[in-house]
């Protein structure tokens, strides 16, 4: 990612749009829309929030235009040149310009123009042309894929680092109804982790800090430390499929297993180790197991604990043996009902994740101790 | 072949109007079409081409010439 020089960036967290007028291509609340859905996603890896003006000067002014308009890059017709916006600052700082003359879509075909508006919103918020063919910020316009979550990891860390890293909470947005309301459309945006409604696919300890993985993407969370981290699994892990099923790390062997469908990957920091992936049925498992619900490394006993639906299956270390049949996780986790999402160890406790709960379980006193969000880990 | 040449001559105006809007290239007259490997134009192609992650031939190659006809964002990558 670049900059622009001397790194122009809006001061404060809340910022003001206005669009001043409207293409004929499209019906208006469907540029209201993509419009507002662009800004949405830069919401989505930032504390900043974005306020619709429709009287007042903004601080990002939208508009659509044809050949010169008043500034001193005029368009060029179809083609070449589709839009272009300016650097965070006063006047006509952070505005957006669309060429009318794009056919301007909502759809795949044309020009599209929540994905134009996302790239010249970075613009607008101070981020410049990646030289990363992949990044939204690549200054050539490529179709996009809308079942892919737009930003690049280049271009998370580009407006990171220029705004911070933390995602803002739950309670914000709900002050401010602009950022989000029930009916938006149902887009892969980062999901927030302040909602109640969280789930995850897989948490892991990973070299001491907390791993939580959802759809594309995992949080990265150090217990003592309020930050948290979003990161593309693919900017870690390129070889990796998207989601991921369970994970466990062996801390002593500095190794963490990530399973996905039927197969599993051994991974040493950002490494995949040569050999992976392999199938989970090298581990033991009947042919009639085809994914694996979660998991996770008992260090005191030196097993591994794998959960399917509401059984489970144990792998002992040192014999290096796995049970010869499942057990009912009720039975031996009192209190742990059906199937788990996730699951992981810390200090001496196990937490297990179900749906929107979690639940803190003694081994020792082989109980239940807590129940809690799924968010606990996270500073809402 | 005339065909050929007219070709050329299009692709060349593209490049050149395509460097001057992103890459603040300034014609300087006659020189600037000659393609040695030092003009400046063929200076300007190599750094479009290393921005953009082509291969940096410094000529107008196809890949060069499939890119820049492409839509893009209106704001220069090498500002004046």
């Amino acid at each position: 990612f670049s900059t622009f020089a001397g790194e122009p960036k809006w001061t404060k967290k809340v910022l003001t749009y206005r669009i001043l007028n409207y293409t004929p291509d499209l019906h208006p609340a469907d540029v209201n829309a993509a419009i507002k859905k662009a800004f949405n996603v830069w919401s989505s890896v930032t504390p900043l929030k974005f306020v619709k003006e429709e009287n007042d000067l903004a601080d990002i002014m939208i508009s659509f235009a044809v050949r010169g308009h008043n500034d001193f890059i005029p368009f060029d017709g179809p083609g070449g040149a589709v839009a272009h916006a300016y650097a965070p600052g006063t006047g006509f700082g952070g505005d957006a310009h669309f060429d009318e003359d794009e056919t301007w879509t909502i759809s795949t075909e044309g020009t599209n123009l929540f994905y134009v508006a996302l790239h010249e919103f970075g613009h607008s918020l101070g981020l410049f042309h990646s030289k990363d063919p992949e990044a939204l910020m690549y200054p050539i316009y490529r179709k996009f894929d809308p079942s892919v979550f737009p930003l690049h990891q280049d271009d998370i860390n580009g407006i990171q680092h220029l705004y911070g890293h933390t995602p803002i909470t739950y309670s914000d947005q709900r002050e401010s109804s602009e950022v989000k309301e029930p009916d938006e459309p149902k887009e892969p945006a980062l999901a927030d982790t302040c909602s109640p409604d969280l789930t995850f696919d897989a948490v892991t300890t990973f070299r001491g800090e907390i791993m939580f993985f959802k759809d594309k993407y995992f949080w990265r969370k150090h217990p003592s430390l309020r930050e948290v981290n979003v990161v593309l699994i693919s900017s870690f892990w390129p070889r990796l499929p998207p989601g991921v099923d369970a994970a466990y790390e062996v801390p002593e062997k500095d190794e963490t297993v990530l399973f996905k469908g039927n197969e599993f990957w051994v991974v040493r920091g950002d490494t995949i180790l040569p050999g992976y992936p392999q199938k989970i049925y090298a581990l033991g498992f009947p042919k009639d197991v085809t994914k694996i619900d979660a998991a996770f490394y008992n260090r005191n006993k030196g097993k591994i604990y794998f959960f399917i639906v509401d059984k489970f299956w144990s792998y002992n270390k040192r014999s290096q043996s796995m049970d010869r049949k499942p057990r009912q996780i009720r039975e031996a986790f009192p209190g742990i009902n059906g199937k788990i999402d996730a699951v992981f160890q810390h200090n001496d406790f196990f937490y297990f994740f179900h749906g929107r709960k979690q639940f803190e379980f003694d081994p020792g006193k082989k109980r239940v101790t807590r129940l809690l969000k799924t968010n606990f880990w996270f500073p809402c | 072949f005339p065909a050929d040449t007219r070709q050329k001559k299009e692709g060349i105006q593209l490049i050149q109007t395509y460097l001057e809007n992103y890459y603040n290239f300034k014609k300087d007259g006659e020189s600037d079409l000659i393609w040695k490997n030092n003009s400046p134009i063929t200076k300007k192609i190599k750094e479009m081409q290393d921005f953009l992650g082509l291969e940096v031939t410094g000529k107008l190659d196809s890949d060069t010439l499939d890119l820049i006809q492409q839509p893009r964002c209106g704001f220069p990558d090498i500002a004046g």
